[in-house]
């Protein structure tokens, strides 16, 4: 038996359309620690992480660890059903092979409940290792929402590269190149539209900008985002879930051969 | 000429 009620329901929405153009099904795992999924997109070159922390839910029952197949286009047309505002329960039952999504309007004026069928879904599961980085910046989820979508129209790739002035968003194409750079400025007021720059060793990687667009889709998700680099690993475009976990993108390289 | 690595060649299943 699984029961988990969200009263930030549009959270659950957010999560979905941040997802859902880079994989087409996967596992939701639940288990005590929370609602989670791990899976590639259909080439291996990119990875999501998602963790719902089972603490961020009003109410969260599960009694045995239960993975659950979904199609993604689905469950977000299902989703958009939900009000901005509704509260949204999920239910599944041992052996049932489909899922219950109930959404409460916030006067509980209207109730409506929407069964989904499960899908058998071949993952692998693959152990990310714990990592020190290179080079982590913060900076505003929109600004670099921008940056990746200014930079594809200019070209196929780009180079993140950080040093102590900053970080620097690079890419060539057919009509010209581009250089966006961003220096930090924790000084602001507004912790939200703060960029900083941590840097251990200098790090230069080129990375294809057509997920980097698919990642931005999270952008909803958070003020902030995280890019955390390492010469010799992939990217981790972190965007964090308040209170209650992350969606992490995981991003291959691109190298010279 | 560029090429793009997979995930699978950084991270192992488990």
């Amino acid at each position: 038996m699984l029961e988990l009620r969200l009263v930030q329901g549009s959270l659950l929405k957010k999560v979905l359309e941040a997802i859902r153009e880079l994989v087409n099904d996967a596992n939701f795992d639940c288990s005590a620690t929370g609602f989670s999924l791990q899976a590639m997109d259909s080439s291996h070159v990119a990875l999501v992480a998602l963790l719902l922390r089972s603490e961020g839910f009003e109410h969260y029952r599960c009694d045995r660890n239960i993975s659950m197949g979904m199609s993604l286009n689905n469950m977000a047309k299902m989703l958009r059903c939900a009000g901005n505002d509704d509260i949204i329960t999920v239910k599944g039952d041992d052996g049932s092979d489909t899922v219950t999504f109930m959404f409460e309007s916030p006067t509980q004026d209207k109730i409506s409940d929407f069964e989904m069928k499960l899908m058998d879904i071949d993952s692998e599961h693959l152990g990310i290792p714990e990592a020190e980085y290179h080079a982590i910046v913060r900076m505003p989820s929109a600004e670099f929402a921008r940056i990746c979508k200014d930079l594809s129209s200019i070209g196929d790739t780009v180079v993140i590269s950080v040093t102590k002035e900053g970080v620097k968003f690079s890419t060539k194409g057919d009509i010209g190149t581009a250089n966006i750079v961003c220096r930090q400025n924790s000084s602001v007021d507004k912790p939200e539209e703060a960029t900083t720059v941590e840097m251990n060793e200098p790090v230069s990687l080129t990375f294809a900008l057509r997920y980097m667009n698919s990642f931005t889709k999270a952008t909803p998700l958070s003020n902030q985002v995280t890019i955390s680099l390492s010469n010799e690993l992939p990217v981790v475009v972190e965007y964090k879930i308040a209170e209650m976990g992350y969606v992490r993108f995981y991003l291959a390289p691109k190298i010279e051969e | 000429v560029q090429i793009q690595l997979t995930i699978g060649r950084f991270f192992g299943c488990c």
